[in-house]
């Protein structure tokens, strides 16, 4: 199964 | 007060066209020594950020640091009145303005035409992107890069990036089958636009969503070459050149096996 990862996992919010 | 002359103005013509259908409603960050533009597109998956130095521009003025909320479809109705070698200020209010005007000059200086785009209120989650070091980086013709996600969408919905000494492979797969498009690093370089540079530290086998990789290849008319940068922990990095007074770099979540 393949899944979209969003960038708030790698990228913090400010 | 807030004044940036830009000679070219196709440049702004081809930096908006490269991010106004990712990002409807952007940040214009304005400061003495830049305008910087970082915006996410609505899913969450995909982030442009733009950085355009002052010397991009004949002449550049910001008094106090401003912020312009642009909707991007209306920016864009205005600078498609624009001529490529039209030249284009940007002007606004120091404190909290709700307008930016704009104005095109024709080349020959007997056209001037002036609008006023009203400035919208944007709620935006700003992200910090963290200094990375990539595992690989993958340098090549921007067209290239271009044809491979357009030709590739025909084949599926994602593209396999795979990066191994001097290779780099894009594959993709669906109901007619798969498709492997395989780069070699390039052992002469007679134009440097043309050529394959693979700087690779360590594998790299990633997968991305090809709807976003061109939606990022409208800022190909930006520059002739682009670099992939890639780590297995990371978000893919596809950065254009803007000449030597910025850039436009895009940064998409890779998927991921559940």
């Amino acid at each position: 199964m393949v899944n979209q990862a969003y960038l708030g996992e790698y990228f913090g919010d400010q | 007060m807030f004044e940036a002359k830009l000679q070219q103005g196709g440049l702004l013509k081809k930096i908006l066209e490269s991010v106004k259908d990712l990002v409807v409603d952007g940040l214009w960050d304005c400061d003495g020594a830049a305008i910087t533009l970082q915006g996410m597109d609505s899913s969450h998956v995909a982030l442009v950020e733009m950085l355009l130095r002052a010397e991009a521009f004949e002449h550049y003025r910001c008094d106090r640091n401003v912020t312009l909320g642009m909707n991007h479809n209306h920016l864009s109705k205005i600078l498609k009145c624009a001529n490529n070698d039209d030249i284009v200020i940007l002007k606004a209010a120091d404190q909290n303005p709700d307008s930016c005007s704009l104005i095109l000059e024709s080349k020959n200086g007997e056209k001037t035409s002036d609008f006023v785009v009203s400035l919208v209120r944007i709620d935006t989650d700003q992200l910090g992107i963290p200094e990375t070091e990539y595992s690989a980086h993958v340098k090549m013709s921007s067209g290239e890069f271009q044809r491979i996600c357009r030709d590739l969408s025909q084949f599926g919905d994602a593209v396999q990036i795979t990066c191994s000494k001097q290779d780099v492979k894009f594959s993709s797969s669906g109901e007619t089958g798969k498709a492997n498009i395989t780069l070699t690093h390039s052992a002469t370089v007679d134009k440097e636009e043309e050529s394959v540079t693979v700087d690779l530290k360590e594998p790299v086998d990633l997968t991305f969503a090809l709807r976003f990789l061109n939606l990022f290849t409208k800022a190909t008319p930006i520059s002739d070459t682009v670099t992939l940068s890639l780590s297995q922990e990371a978000p893919l990095v596809v950065e254009y050149k803007i000449g030597d007074s910025g850039h436009i770099r895009y940064f998409l979540a890779p998927k991921i096996q559940e």
